[in-house]
């Protein structure tokens, strides 16, 4: 463990508080693509497939736990909480993340490190998680304004990501052997998704305006 | 091998 990582995973987990906050506070989910959440949840049931086989540490198993569970939490309270719901931009939530399910696998199944089951489930969570973003960038942009914890929950998204490449570019020079290019480089088409959303949230924050991206 | 090695991160 190191640094960067650490605060890589701090980044997610607050992310992840700040979106239940959101939601729970406000009892509201507007602003948030239900699509994006499934496709989290997805990731978090994919990777961790070694959750109760594979003990790594105290801290990997809770935090695996803790993304799990928090991401169904979510996705449940989006789906089927009563007042939630009503909060629901269906009609703008529209990307079809389907088709990103079925390219991630078909590209999981050619690209990975064994085919194994596990490794090709590993390999499609590394893969979804990187267009993991795409609706809910897509979804702020059609609703044009960002309310601030949603904004904040995407930025930290992108933070989180942005910290663990610095991880693998620290483990890259510490460690002698390198093998996580698939994680590496997914990661940095990630990161990349966020480029235009980090411009627009800096802007916002710079000029001290609400966050407006261009429709 | 690379496939072998636990996969420590999240």
């Amino acid at each position: 463990m190191n640094i960067f990582r650490l605060a890589g995973d701090m980044t997610h987990l607050i992310s992840v508080l700040v979106l239940l906050l959101k939601i729970y506070a406000t009892k509201s989910c507007s602003g948030i693509s239900l699509k994006t959440q499934e496709l989290y949840a997805m990731v978090f049931v994919a990777r961790y497939l070694d959750l109760f086989t594979d003990y790594i540490s105290f801290y990997n198993t809770v935090m695996k736990i803790v993304f799990i569970l928090s991401s169904l939490a979510i996705v449940w309270c989006m789906r089927m909480h009563r007042v939630v719901k009503r909060s629901y931009d269906k009609e703008l939530d529209t990307f079809r993340h389907n088709i990103l399910i079925v390219v991630c696998f078909g590209v999981a199944v050619i690209i990975n490190e064994k085919f194994t089951l596990r490794e090709v489930f590993w390999a499609f969570s590394i893969y979804l998680e990187a267009v993991a973003i795409l609706p809910q960038l897509v979804l702020l942009q059609r609703s044009g304004n960002v309310d601030n914890l949603t904004g904040q929950y995407v930025f930290l998204l992108g933070g989180y990501r942005a910290f663990y490449i610095l991880n693998w570019i620290y483990r890259y020079f510490v460690e002698q052997r390198f093998s996580r290019w698939i994680s590496a480089i997914s990661g940095l088409i990630q990161t990349a998704l966020y480029a235009d959303f980090f411009y627009y949230y800096f802007l916002s924050w710079k000029n001290n305006a609400k966050l407006h991206l261009p429709a | 091998s690379s496939a072998d090695d636990i996969k420590d991160e999240l």
